[in-house]
C-alpha cells in the first residue's frame, strides 16, 4: 500500500496533532456524524493540491485552519503531511519514499514541500500527472459526488475520459 | 489524440458493462458516443437497464440504482487507470444489504491491487474491512483518531471498542 | 389519520393494481432499491396534482405510465387514487371523504376527478390550497430534497415562509 | 401582508431554534432577515451551530449535521402550519445511530398530531412505526405492495416476514 502515515495540525477539527499509520489494503474509516472522517479525506486533497473551495466546502482558504471550538481557541496554521512508499516508482521521483507536506498560515500564506524541498502548486500537479489523484482525479469521490457523477453533461463525461486517455 | 481517446474509450465502456451486469447480478448497462464520427467534439451518454427492467432515462432510476451506477463507473475508470490509492466517502449510503453485499464483493477486488480508504457508516462495509481508523470527538468540537488493533466495529461509535481509548 | 386507502394501477412499477389500505400514525414503507417506494411517493404527488418533470423524477409526462419490464408489456394508461377522511372538514367541501383521483393516457390526455366529479388541475390546487400537501408543499419531502432544503438561497427561504405565512 | 410575514417569519424562527437545540442536544440555530426593515424583500438566513462547534458556513457543516438541520427546520414549519400528512422520502439516510434515535423521537411526536409515512432503509427508523408497507418485486420490474399485519420487518427485504407473501 502507497500511502503510509498521514499527519495533521490545524486542519479543520484536527486541533490537536493527529498522526495516522496506515495499514492494510482495505480500510474503513469510522465514526459519528460530524466527527471529522469527510474533513480526513479533505485533508489527503489539500495535502495533494486541491484549491477549490467547493471541493474543500471552504469559502476562502484560510477556512480550513481550525477556528476554535467551546473549549479550544483558533489556530494559527494548518499542515498536513502524506508518505509515500514509491519503492515501484509510481510517483516520477527516484526515491523509495515521498513525503509531502502543506502549510497554510491566518496571513493566507501557504508553503509547500516534496520531500522536505520547498514545491509550489504546480509541482505538485507535475509529480501526480496520470495517477488519479491530483486535483480533480478520479481516485477520490467525495461525501456526496455519487450523483454529481451520474448527473454530469455528456460533454463533462468526455473530458474525464480524456483526461483518463 | 483521437486514437487515445477512441481506445480509452472502448476500454472504459467495455469495463463499465462488465462492472455493471457482475455490480446488478444482470441487466446492462453502455456509454454510447453522441458523434461517433467525431469523438473529440463527442458528449458520452451513459445508459442502465437494471435486471428484469426496461431501459429508461438515468433520472427514473432509485437512489441505490443510481449508486450502483455510479459505482459501477467509478470501477471501470479504476480498471482502466488503476490508482495506487482510492478515497471513497459514503459512495454506500443509498444502498441496501443486498446491494452492500455486492459493492464490497467489488471494493475487495479493488483493494487487492490498490489500497482503498472508504469512510462509511454501514455496518457490512465496515465488517469487511482488514483495518479500521476510529474517528471520534472526545472534546467539543475536536477531532480524536482511535487506532484499531483489534478487528472490532460497533456501529458508529468506535471509542467504546478500542483497547487504546 | 386522514389518508385511507391508495389504489395504483399503471403509475411508474406499479404494473398489477394495488389498494394499500392504510393504519396507524407512523407507517414505515420498506424495501430494497429500486422495488417502488419512491414510486408511491410519485403516485401520491401526481394524484395531488404535480406535474413538474423534476419532481415526479420523469422526462415526459407520459414516462409515468409502466413502460414495461422484462416479463410484461407497456400499458396505455396510469391511475391513482387516494381517500382522505374529511370528518375534521380539513379540505374545504361538505363531505365526510374525499375521494381523488388522477388517470393518464399514452395520447397524454387525462383526466381527474375529485369525488367522481371532474375536475382540472386548479381544482384540485383550490382544494389543497394551505394544507401544505398541494403542488411544491413542504409536508412532502423527497428523496436527496434534504440538500436541497439547505442549498436554497436566502430569497427562495423567503418565499417558503411566505407560502406558509 | 408584512405582517403576516413577520408573524410566520418570528414563529418559523423559534421553532427553530427550539427543534435543533433539541435535536442536537446542544449547539443553537438560527434564521435570520438579511433586510429586517424591508421583510418581504428580505432574503432568509440559516446558521447552525452543533453542540461544542463554533458557528461556520452551512457549507462545512457533515452530511449527518446538515440532514439533522434540515430535519429542523421541516419540524420547525410543521409546528407553525400543520399538516394532516407528511410524507419524508429516506430523510434519516446520512445519520448515524444516535442522531437516528433523536431524530425518530421527533418523528414519533409528529406522528402523534400528523398522519406520517417514512420511507426508510434504516433498522431503527422502522422499528419504531406502528405500521408498516413492504414493497418488494415478486416479479422483475413489476411492485408488489406487501401488506403487514405482524409487526416483523428484517432488513429491507419484507416478502419473507408477512403471513400474506
Ligand atoms: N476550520 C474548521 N474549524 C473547526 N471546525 C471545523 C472547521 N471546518 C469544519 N469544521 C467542522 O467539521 C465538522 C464536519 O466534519 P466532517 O465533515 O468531517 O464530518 P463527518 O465525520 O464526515 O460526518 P458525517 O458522517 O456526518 O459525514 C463540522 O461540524 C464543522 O463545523
Ligand atoms: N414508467 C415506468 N415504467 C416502468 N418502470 C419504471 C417507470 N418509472 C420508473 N420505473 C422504475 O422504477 C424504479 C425506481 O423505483 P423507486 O425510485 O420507487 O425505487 P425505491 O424503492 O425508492 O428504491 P431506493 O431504495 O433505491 O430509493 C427504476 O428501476 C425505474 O426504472
Ligand atoms: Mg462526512
Ligand atoms: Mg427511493
Amino acid at each position: 500500500s502507497v500511502l503510509k502515515r498521514i499527519r495533521l495540525h490545524g486542519f479543520k477539527t484536527f486541533a490537536q496533532r493527529a498522526e495516522i499509520n496506515l495499514q492494510g489494503d482495505l480500510i474503513a474509516v469510522v465514526g459519528p456524524n460530524g466527527c471529522g472522517k469527510s474533513n480526513l479525506v479533505d485533508a489527503i486533497v489539500w495535502a495533494l493540491g486541491e484549491n477549490s473551495a467547493r471541493a474543500l466546502r471552504a469559502g476562502t482558504a484560510t477556512e480550513v485552519i481550525f477556528s476554535g471550538s467551546s473549549g479550544q481557541k483558533p489556530l494559527g496554521m494548518a499542515e498536513v503531511s502524506l508518505w509515500f512508499d514509491n519503492e515501484t516508482r509510481w510517483l516520477p521521483l527516484d526515491v523509495d519514499e515521498v513525503q509531502i507536506t502543506r502549510r497554510l498560515y491566518r496571513s493566507g500564506e501557504w508553503e509547500c514541500w516534496i520531500n522536505k524541498t520547498p514545491a509550489r502548486l504546480r509541482d505538485l500537479a507535475d509529480l501526480l500527472a496520470g495517477t488519479g489523484l491530483g486535483r480533480g482525479g478520479y481516485a477520490i469521490i467525495g461525501q456526496g459526488d455519487v450523483e454529481g457523477f451520474l448527473n454530469a453533461t455528456p460533454e463533462e463525461r468526455r473530458q474525464w475520459i480524456e483526461e483518463a486517455a | 489524440a483521437r486514437e487515445q481517446f477512441v481506445s480509452a474509450f472502448e476500454a472504459i465502456r467495455g469495463a463499465f458493462q462488465e462492472r455493471y451486469a457482475r455490480l446488478m447480478e444482470g441487466g446492462q448497462a453502455d456509454l454510447i458516443l453522441t458523434l461517433p464520427n467525431d469523438p473529440l467534439s463527442s458528449g458520452v451518454l451513459l445508459e442502465a437497464q437494471p435486471p428484469g427492467k426496461r431501459r429508461q432515462r438515468l433520472e427514473l432510476l432509485s437512489g441505490g440504482e443510481r449508486a450502483m451506477t455510479a459505482a459501477a463507473l467509478l470501477f471501470a475508470f479504476l480498471d482502466v487507470k488503476p490508482s495506487p490509492l482510492c478515497v471513497l466517502d459514503e459512495v454506500d449510503a443509498a444502498l441496501d444489504g443486498r446491494n452492500v453485499e455486492r459493492f464490497v464483493d467489488h471494493l475487495k477486488e479493488l483493494a487487492s491491487s490498490s489500497q482503498t480508504l472508504v469512510i462509511t457508516h454501514n455496518p457490512i462495509t465496515s465488517a469487511n474491512a482488514d483495518h479500521w481508523i476510529g474517528i471520534t470527538m472526545s472534546e467539543p468540537g475536536v477531532s480524536r483518531v482511535i487506532p484499531y488493533t483489534i478487528q472490532h466495529v460497533e456501529g458508529d461509535i468506535p471509542s467504546a471498542l478500542t483497547d487504546q481509548a
